[in-house]
């Protein structure tokens, strides 16, 4: 349903060039839940936000039902993610000057058939701390409203950078579950970024990263 | 050598007392590794930003060689963390518009014996990025950025607020030697925030909070 093919990205840094991806060729299938694992700086965020419209590739395309988004103007790029994509972003992207649930809510008064704010913030845990701004949250808890905050929208394509970096090993299972059941519920298209082994155990399949380059592929037949 | 005694931080939130803290007692040791635990949002950020001097308790105290930092005027406390501490942040705070061998060199510059900064660079394996700015960073490449910033200025007190959040396990792995190194070699006593377990291992002790109190303490006889 969202496949990036060939895609390179590359930075020119004066005389150096940082090859952040060498034609790299992953598509998510409806409703699967795919991890994607790799060492530090081996293209894991570039990657998915390329797949998720937040940043272009150098070269190739990303595939959209049909319509490939990478040739998108930024207006439309913008209504594709608004409509269908939900994010959680590795360094939250909160606004700090709405509370935890503003910041949720926010994302649900323009989606179609989203979850209320309150609810969503119960899944992580988090109804009392509605009232709280990012800046009087834990670093776990700013993680858990980002969390929140893309799962409430209820969108086709969730994607999900280090969900659980933050967080302390029995937190991060019960964000992860989450993430299960809304992908397994809802059939969410699922793809997320993550150190954490026991998420591989969950997905369905499961894509390494080395050095911008698909490194291995693995399915999970047991699921 | 550094020591909270019976320190108490509650935020008051309109009608809603937090209390993130409740009377704990944590006293450092001269060179010792020790490591905090607990769940999200149990105290660990707000009781290192007390040890470190970043912030202040609502009661108790904080001795640092017999002085209590937490009476210390604004000016004093700068210079008191300029002098002795190094901090790792949860969130880096990194300063955008240098690179990262320039964020490096901001604290190197005033600290007495400093490492060069290409060399701290080197030791968390960031040689190759030295001249990017944060923004042109991974999210890992960042954290290692804050953790060099630290480690290069030798301090006599080493705080890191979960240090390999944003790093793979491999990546995660390599930093902990490097801070364990620095404790053993130049007998840095060092706090690490983590939800890491092979770190607890590498500790000399271990503290877990919940709810903002210590739960529980145990000391490492292997080591
Ligand atoms: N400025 C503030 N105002 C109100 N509450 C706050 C403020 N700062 C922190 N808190 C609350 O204090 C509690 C402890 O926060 P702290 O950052 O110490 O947790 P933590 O153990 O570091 O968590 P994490 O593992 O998620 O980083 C949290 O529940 C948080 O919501
Ligand atoms: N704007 C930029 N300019 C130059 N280089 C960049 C830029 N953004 C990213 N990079 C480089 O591209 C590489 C891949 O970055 P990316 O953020 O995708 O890594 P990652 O796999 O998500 O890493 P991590 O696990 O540390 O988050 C990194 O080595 C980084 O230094
Ligand atoms: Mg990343
Ligand atoms: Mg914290």
């Amino acid at each position: 349903v969202l496949a990036a093919h060939d895609v390179t990205k590359t930075y020119r840094m004066g005389d150096v060039d940082v090859h952040a991806l060498r034609g790299v060729n992953v598509g998510l299938r409806q409703g699967e839940l795919l991890v994607l694992l790799g060492p530090s700086g081996s293209g894991k965020s570039t990657l998915l936000n390329i797949l998720g419209g937040l940043d272009v590739p150098t070269e190739g395309r990303v595939m959209y039902k049909e319509r490939d988004i990478a040739a998108l103007g930024d207006r439309e790029l913008t209504r594709f993610r608004r409509d269908h994509v939900g994010f959680v972003f590795q360094f939250y992207n909160l606004i700090p000057s709405l509370t935890a649930r503003e910041n949720v809510a926010l994302v649900t008064e323009i989606a179609e058939e989203p979850l209320d704010p309150r609810e969503a913030l119960e899944l992580v845990s988090l109804a009392d701390r509605m009232d709280h701004f990012p800046s009087q949250l834990s670093g776990g808890e700013q993680q858990r409203v980002a969390i929140a905050r893309a799962v409430a929208k209820q969108p086709d394509i969730l994607l999900c950078d280090e969900p659980t970096g933050a967080l302390d090993v029995k937190t991060g299972i019960r964000v992860l579950e989450v993430i299960d059941e809304v992908n397994r519920t809802l059939g969410t298209t699922t793809a997320v970024i993550t150190h954490h082994a026991p998420m591989a155990s969950m997905a369905d399949r499961v894509i390494s990263l080395s050095d911008g380059r698909v490194y291995q592929e693995h399915e999970n037949e047991t699921k």
